[in-house]
C-alpha cells in the first residue's frame, strides 16, 4: 500500500510542468526514504534526478519499495486539474497496476480523484558518481531562465567560462554573437538575489541551449539555482524544492572535435 | 565543430 499526502500540491504540479517535455515515460520509485525518479531524455544527452523526502509529506506510507512507471505527459494532464491551493495525495494499492491522484481543495468542500494505468517501464539507474567541481555558480533562477532564453534566439549552443571576473555565457549564430558577463555580487537585499560563484578554478564548457532552456521550466521551484561545472564532464542544474528535495538536471557537454 | 556527448558516457549503469 502507498499513500503519500503532500499539502503543497503545487509542488508536484511545478514539478511535472519542469519534466515532462524533457521525457516521456519514467519510473518514480517510492521507498522510506521518499518519493523519486532518475530518467534521461530520449536522446540520452540530458538526466533528470528528482527527490522528495519523506519528512516533506503530511503523510507517507510506503508498506515496501515500488517502481512506478508513468507517462509524464499523462500525469501531467492529471496533474493540471488540480488547484494550486490543493492537498495531493497519491495512492496505489500492492499490485494494482494503477495508481490515484487525489486533490483535495483547502476548504475539504471538493475531492476529486484521477486514476491513472501504470506502465512497464525497463530502465536501469545510472550511478552518478559524487564530482569535485571546478566552479559552482548560485543565481537567481529568473535570471538564468532570462539568459538561456535570450542567447538561443542568437544560436544553438553557448560557451559558459567562469573566471575570477565572473561567468561568461557566449553564444553565436546567423545573425551575430551575444556574450553575457554575471559579476558575484553579494550586496543585495535578500540572499535570493545574489549570484555567488564558487570557483577553485576556471573552467569553460559548451552546452546544446535547448536542454537549458528545457531545464529552466523548473524555473517555478526555486527563487534561486545551483549550476555546477567541472571540466568534460556533464553540469549540474540544481532547483531545491522547499525542505523537501530537489529536481537536479544534468547536461552532457559538447567537445571539440 | 563540438561533438555533441551522451550522458551514458559519463554515468554507468549501476
Amino acid at each position: 500500500m502507498l499513500e503519500l499526502r503532500l499539502v503543497q500540491g503545487s509542488l508536484l504540479k511545478k514539478v511535472l510542468e519542469s519534466i515532462k517535455d524533457l521525457v516521456n515515460d519514467a519510473n518514480f520509485d517510492c521507498s522510506a526514504t521518499g518519493f523519486s525518479l532518475q530518467a534521461m531524455d530520449s536522446s540520452h544527452v540530458a538526466l533528470v534526478a528528482l527527490l522528495l523526502r519523506s519528512e516533506g509529506f503530511e503523510h507517507y506510507r510506503c508498506d515496501r519499495n515500488i517502481s512506478m512507471g508513468m507517462n509524464l505527459g499523462n500525469m501531467a494532464k492529471m496533474l493540471k486539474c488540480a488547484g494550486n491551493d490543493d492537498i495531493i495525495t497519491l495512492k496505489a494499492d500492492d499490485g494494482s497496476d494503477t495508481v490515484t491522484f487525489m486533490f483535495e481543495s483547502p476548504t475539504q468542500d471538493k475531492i476529486a480523484d484521477f486514476e491513472m494505468r501504470l506502465m512497464d517501464i525497463d530502465s536501469e539507474h545510472l550511478g552518478i558518481p559524487e564530482a569535485e567541481y571546478h566552479a559552482i555558480l548560485i543565481m537567481p533562477s529568473a535570471e538564468f531562465a532570462r539568459i538561456c532564453k535570450d542567447l538561443s534566439s542568437i544560436g544553438d549552443t553557448v560557451v559558459i567560462s567562469v573566471t575570477k571576473e565572473g561567468v561568461k555565457f557566449s553564444t553565436r549564430g546567423d545573425i551575430g554573437t551575444a556574450n553575457v558577463v554575471c559579476r558575484q555580487n553579494t550586496t543585495v537585499d535578500k540572499p535570493e538575489e545574489a549570484t555567488v560563484i564558487e570557483m577553485p578554478e576556471p573552467v569553460s564548457l559548451t552546452f546544446a541551449l535547448r536542454y537549458l532552456n528545457s531545464f529552466t521550466k523548473a524555473t517555478p521551484l526555486s527563487n534561486t539555482v545551483t549550476i555546477s561545472l567541472s571540466s568534460e564532464i556533464p553540469v549540474v542544474v540544481e532547483y531545491k524544492i522547499a525542505e523537501m528535495g530537489y529536481i537536479r538536471f544534468y547536461l552532457a557537454p559538447k567537445i571539440e572535435e | 565543430g563540438s561533438k555533441q556527448c551522451t550522458i551514458t558516457k559519463f554515468f554507468s549503469k549501476k
